[in-house]
């Protein structure tokens, strides 16, 4: 479902060239449950960003189902990002001036098919999630791993093909990261959805059925294994 | 050095009240090394937000010191937060207009008596935790984990009596984890400072002498441990 080929990204401050990812290629198959691991500073966001067509590589391409979204429009690309692509930030980037619930439920509304009611398919994603009773809170009014949970959900809300999240259990507890975990295999089982987590927790990476490793922008290992 | 007494915290959304601490009562000595864990939302980061006079509240005392900071003049107050209170941030709060080296020099250039050249302890700070190279980027051009030890670094800045850290290794791999604990523990070690830290990470609480859990607003366990 995604294949990523010679992908570099170059960035500057000032004079400096940092190369944040150097050469670097892989292929996802659909409903693959797949790890990116790495030392702090070594890619993965950018990695993420790329695939996930928030960003342009420097060179390379990056094919979705067979389309080079390097190439697209960006009302097309919005379109994928929409439909396709679950996204879950680092950051969570959630919109301060919505509340949790309205926040989950605008990807939903901006669907061009409408699969859901929007903010009934949202309520029940922040229930399972534990956050019924914080529906209405804004982003300042919701504690770190709340916040972490409703991006999750806002990832999850249109049903995408393929979920990336950017080190989605860092701010919560053992308790909400399995019911997080639990929730990912779930859709990954029932509609076959590809998952690539971005993780610093080996609890989380032992979970994962194959594991990419990155250093210095660069893919050093690529490690196909069965969880456990 | 530290005296808690039946602090509560409510909050109001709308209607609705929030009671975000009820009734939390501590003693933290001088040189201790506690850790605070608890699940998502239980209030770990409120109760860090009043020990670190960054909130006041709703009901309780604070004494630091022996002083009751929640009596303190804004002025009086500022300046304890400078000189005596290392304070990381869960979402860092780093200043986008400044570079890392910037950042971290800032609470250093507002004490009142000048301990260090600013420029050159943010520098050597950066330098231990890896970011030699990064001392000019600004936060948006820092991965995730970078711009978490650029808010460590800034705390540390002032060698400030009491470190008070919310979640943070939370973005860091194991071998940048380390790094920081060391620095942690040695600060205790050489100044005998005090160091308080939220984790959700059971390998950081670990290494803590004392923990301290928080559910639903209260305290249920206090358990002195020495750590392995
Ligand atoms: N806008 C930018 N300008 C310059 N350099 C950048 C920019 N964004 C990131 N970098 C650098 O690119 C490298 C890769 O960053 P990236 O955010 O992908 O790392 P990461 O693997 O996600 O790290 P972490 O685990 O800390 O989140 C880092 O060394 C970072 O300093
Ligand atoms: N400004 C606010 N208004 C209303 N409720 C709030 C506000 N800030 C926090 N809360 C609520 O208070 C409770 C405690 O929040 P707090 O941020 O202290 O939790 P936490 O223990 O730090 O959680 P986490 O581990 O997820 O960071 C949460 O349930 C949260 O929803
Ligand atoms: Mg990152
Ligand atoms: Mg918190």
């Amino acid at each position: 479902v995604l294949r990523a080929q010679n992908l570099s990204k170059t960035l500057k401050v000032g004079e400096v060239k940092v190369e944040a990812l150097r050469n670097v290629s892989l292929t996802i198959e659909r409903g693959e449950f797949v790890g990116i691991v790495g030392p702090s500073g070594s890619g993965k966001s950018t990695l993420l960003g790329l695939i996930g067509g928030l960003d342009t590589p420097t060179t390379g391409t990056i094919e979705i189902d067979g389309v080079d979204i390097t190439r697209l429009s960006e009302r097309k690309l919005t379109r994928i990002r929409n439909e396709k692509i679950g996204f879950i930030f680092q950051a969570f980037n959630l919109i301060p001036t919505l509340t949790a619930l309205e926040n989950v439920a605008l990807p939903v509304q901006f669907a061009a098919k409408r699969q859901f009611n929007p903010h009934k398919r949202a309520k029940e994603l922040l229930d399972m999630f534990g956050l019924g009773d914080r529906i209405h809170h804004r982003p300042t009014q919701l504690s770190g791993g709340q916040q972490q949970r409703v991006a999750i959900a806002r990832a999850l809300a249109n049903n995408p093909a393929i979920i990336v999240g950017d080190e989605p259990t860092g701010n919560l507890d053992s308790e909400s990261s399995s019911v997080v975990m639990e929730a990912l295999r779930n859709v990954r089982d029932t509609f076959n959805t590809t998952v690539i987590l971005v993780t610093h927790d080996p609890g989380i990476a032992e979970q994962m059925e194959r594991l990419i490793t990155l250093v210095d922008g660069r893919i050093t290992d690529e490690d196909a294994r069965t969880a456990t």
